[in-house]
């Protein structure tokens, strides 16, 4: 999956890649205050590619636990539960639905995407990405993004979650890259001196099908020297 | 004669030969319309009576008959039934009242003809009836009667089901189903279209080898789902439209239920103990969120607990031994039976014993009239509306045939809840269950189905207090803007965690395009449905009213029942018939759930007429 981090004070974007096997679980957020936890669970293409780093991978599987809500959300391409206190709810992408309980809103729209309020101020758009059904490789996938976390207390982590507090970078000696289209820079960033490329990445909340692209620095290696640790430290057992 | 008789086919009994049977079944978005013809002949020397008969179900409304006699068709005519009954009065005056059409069993009416045709003639009868096919339990059901007098050249039962959202499954049951029979019985479905076919050969409709009496003597019945990738589906045809909405995997709604079981003198022997039977059954099923209470009535009234207690192991197997002792002894005190199960509900709700999120109902079983306390009917429904407030369903089960029926259905209808008979036989207990199973799930509260309010007109019910898992609410109406191009259905209701809002947006000019290329079977069904629909509710709607609303509601069910050819309560199906050289008429009448049941005999005099509402 690809990972897109909005920075609104420096009017940019950064991005990289997360590349894991299929199955293993990621945290992406994770806020012991709120107990707010989002998980997202990889899947690869239908049928794996011989050629080694060929292998696409997504999120098949995404799961957001709200501990003080007793609140659990599991959403896959086909289908989304909700658990409430132990107790089950099931839709579907069919459905256009609006849930509300305690301060908690799921919107559903139909093929589309779900809208996850929780309280006042975290609010997650999950977005389906439907394929073509006998499409020979390719298969549904998710995408998830925070529209807000204003409420999300300063100690959120995760994969996502470490960049919803202000943290800045700088990016300077722009020159050719290998791709005419794409120089490289040096980033500054978190005390790490990075090589980066200017890419694009596409953000599909308005639009899931073609998506609005979204120029960003990319950092490369699995967002090594961006995200805190390795990306291997965020592999946690099981999606809840 | 004998040796007359012995050398004829055996496709000729008493002369009259019948040669062909056809049960078609046509169904289009549940609504179903069946038309049953019969063709025979009268092989014998002098004039003989042939008669016809088909049983159909209650919940069908008759929409045509006719007769075809050598060549000259006499079709019948729904009038209003006062309108009717004077085209009568000498008849009943008399005492020449024989209807067409009788209670027959649980499910059935029966409708019966008989006409006397001269030597070599032939006669067609064809009854066509209409119905919406109600979920239950996860299933459409369409029921029919199979029961020929003799064998039939060509006897056969086809049923066609185009369903928009896509059949899911299909299956028939015959009850006298044989392994040769099995080979032509078929059944398929794909996609949006489904069929069912039965046409039994002459020899194998034998009940023996050399039997010339037919096996074909049962019930057979259809029963069929459709898929539901969306929890609601709307379709607009002709300017009108209906919306069928059931959605699923939805958690059930806790449920706080009062049985208030009548253990009068009545009731002792069999009765108790179908009753015991039952109520244990159902304590099986209760979920332990659920809360209960137990209050039995006679002369006087006694109570399980106190208060309403949750369904725990250890509450269960206490209610289990409360109810195996149960005894039977006095009178009926329905108004304080029942006075004291609101009393609990209400109570309960009050002191915060019961959870936030839950339904209450109470469900009465009784086997008599109210005969001692409040006696009155009249006030024992105010008493009851009163202390209900609106704000939960009665149920009321109608043990027997001396139960006061009207009484119940009325009580349980203007609390929102609805009355059924449990019939006096051998699966009485069944009944019960199948009862409680129906309403022992609800997944939502307070649906509230909205539409663009400028857009349509004349919808049909539009709000309910519970969806129950495995039914499906229907709403249809008139659409008055046919100029927009979308159409928003939303559907709001509480569940057992959260509340809901389903939305449902329909592009009209994409489904009117769609539906086009089926109009070969769509036709004006959604119209006929709405029609039905809506004579249905304002029927039931009347049952409560007074006056003057009692008047506008009939007027209107009038309207609709007259405009769409419907034999309802309110009309009557006029049939002409040739007898003797002059003609007659005969009349079909709906008959309600007091008339009379079964053991009809077919008339000797051609004036039949029975006021069956």
């Amino acid at each position: 999956p690809h990972f897109i981090i909005e920075v609104p004070e420096k009017d940019d974007a950064l991005c990289f890649n997360i590349d894991a096997q299929p199955g293993v679980v990621l945290n992406l957020i994770q806020d012991p205050d709120t107990g707010i936890t989002v998980n997202g669970e990889i899947i690869g293409e239908k049928k794996a590619s011989s050629e080694p780093n060929k292998n696409k991978s997504y999120f098949g599987k995404l799961g957001i636990v709200a501990l003080q809500m007793d609140l659990q959300v599991e959403v896959t391409p086909q289908r989304i539960t909700l658990w409430s206190g132990g107790r089950k709810s099931s839709f579907t992408w069919m459905d256009t639905v609006t849930i509300t309980q305690n301060g908690l809103s799921v919107t559903i729209n139909r093929k589309k995407n779900m809208v996850v309020s929780i309280g006042d101020g975290v609010t997650f758009v999950i977005v389906l990405h439907q394929v073509w059904k006998k499409h020979p490789i390719h298969q549904d996938f998710l995408g998830l993004y925070t529209v807000d976390s204003h409420r999300m207390s300063t100690k959120t982590h995760g994969l996502l979650g470490q960049f919803f507090h202000p943290f800045d970078f700088e990016v300077f000696d722009v020159r050719p890259g290998s791709d005419p289209k794409k120089p490289d820079a040096t980033m500054i960033v978190k005390n790490h001196k990075l090589t980066v490329t200017r890419g694009s990445q596409k953000d599909y909340r308005k639009d899931s099908g073609q998506g609005t692209k979204v120029f960003c620095w990319f950092v490369h290696d699995n967002g090594s020297g961006l995200i805190d640790g390795v990306h291997t430290d965020y592999i946690v057992p099981d999606l809840f | 004669r004998n040796n007359r008789k012995r050398s004829l086919p055996d496709t000729v009994v008493d002369g009259i030969e019948i040669y062909s049977t056809k049960i078609n079944c046509k169904v289009t978005s549940r609504f179903a319309h069946n038309v049953v013809t019969t063709r025979a002949v009268n092989r014998a020397d002098t004039a003989k009576e042939v008669s016809f008969d088909v049983e159909l179900p209650k919940t069908a409304f008759i929409t045509n008959f006719t007769m075809t006699i050598d060549g000259v068709t006499y079709p019948g005519n729904v009038k209003e039934k006062e309108v009717a009954k004077k085209q009568y009065e000498k008849a009943v005056s008399q005492g020449k009242t024989a209807g067409l059409v009788k209670a027959s069993g649980r499910k059935l009416e029966k409708f019966t003809v008989s006409v006397n045709v001269a030597a070599g003639s032939k006669v067609t009868f064809e009854l066509t009836y209409e119905e919406l096919l109600k979920r239950h339990k996860g299933k459409y059901e369409m029921y029919i009667k199979v029961q020929p007098k003799q064998l039939i050249n060509h006897f056969e039962i086809v049923a066609d089901i185009y369903e928009p959202q896509g059949i899911k499954e299909l299956n028939a049951d015959v009850s006298f189903i044989t392994n040769d029979l099995m080979n032509v019985l078929t059944k398929s479905f794909s996609g949006k279209k489904g069929h069912v076919s039965f046409k039994p050969s002459f020899d194998q409709q034998r009940s023996c080898p050399t039997c010339s009496t037919s096996l074909l003597n049962g019930d057979f019945i259809i029963t069929y789902d459709v898929n539901r990738e969306q929890p609601g589906n709307v379709q607009i045809v002709n300017g009108y439209f209906v919306h069928f909405f059931a959605p699923q995997n939805l958690p059930i709604v806790p449920k706080n239920v009062v049985f208030v079981i009548d253990i009068s003198g009545s009731m002792s022997g069999r009765k108790l103990a179908q009753t015991k039977d039952a109520l244990l059954h159902i304590l099986n099923d209760v979920k332990e969120d659920d809360f209960l209470n137990f209050i039995l009535f006679s002369s006087d009234v006694t109570v399980w607990k106190e208060n309403m207690v949750q369904a725990t192991p250890e509450n269960l197997k206490e209610a289990r031994n409360f109810v195996e002792n149960m005894q039977t002894a006095g009178l009926t005190n329905i108004n304080d039976g029942l006075l004291k199960g609101i009393e609990m509900v209400n109570r309960a709700r009050e002191m915060g014993i019961l959870l936030d999120r839950s339904t209450s109902i109470i469900i009465m079983l009784t086997d008599g009239e109210a005969n001692t306390g409040e006696s009155r009917v009249d006030k024992i429904q105010e008493n009851v509306k009163n202390a209900i407030g609106g704000k939960f369903p009665l149920y009321n089960l109608g043990f027997g045939h001396d139960v006061n029926y009207n009484f119940l259905e009325k009580m349980a209808l203007e609390n929102h809840g609805v009355a059924r008979r449990i019939y006096e036989d051998s699966d009485a207990n069944l009944q019960m269950q199948g009862f409680y199973d129906e309403v022992a799930n609800p997944l939502l509260i307070d649906v509230d189905l909205q539409y663009p309010q400028n857009a349509i007109s004349d919808v049909t019910q539009n709000n309910y207090q519970h969806f129950y898992d495995g039914s499906e609410i229907v709403v249809a109406g008139k659409v008055v803007d046919l100029e927009s191009n979308s159409f928003v259905a939303d559907v709001k209701g509480h569940g057992a965690l959260n509340d809901l809002t389903f939305t449902e947006e329909v592009d009209m000019k994409e489904m009117e395009e769609a539906l086009k290329e089926q109009e070969y079977i769509f036709g004006d069904y959604i119209e006929r449905l709405w029609a039905y629909l809506t004579i249905e509710q304002l029927l039931e709607k009347r049952k409560n009213a007074e006056g003057e609303e009692k008047e506008n509601l009939t007027a209107q069910a009038l309207d609709l029942s007259l405009k769409y050819h419907f034999v309802t309560p309110l009309t009557s199906m006029v049939v002409t018939k040739p007898e003797d050289n002059e003609e007659t008429q005969s009349i079909a009448d709906k008959p309600g759930e007091d008339a009379t049941q079964l053991n009809y005999q077919p008339p000797s005099n051609p004036y039949y007429f029975v006021d069956g509402d």
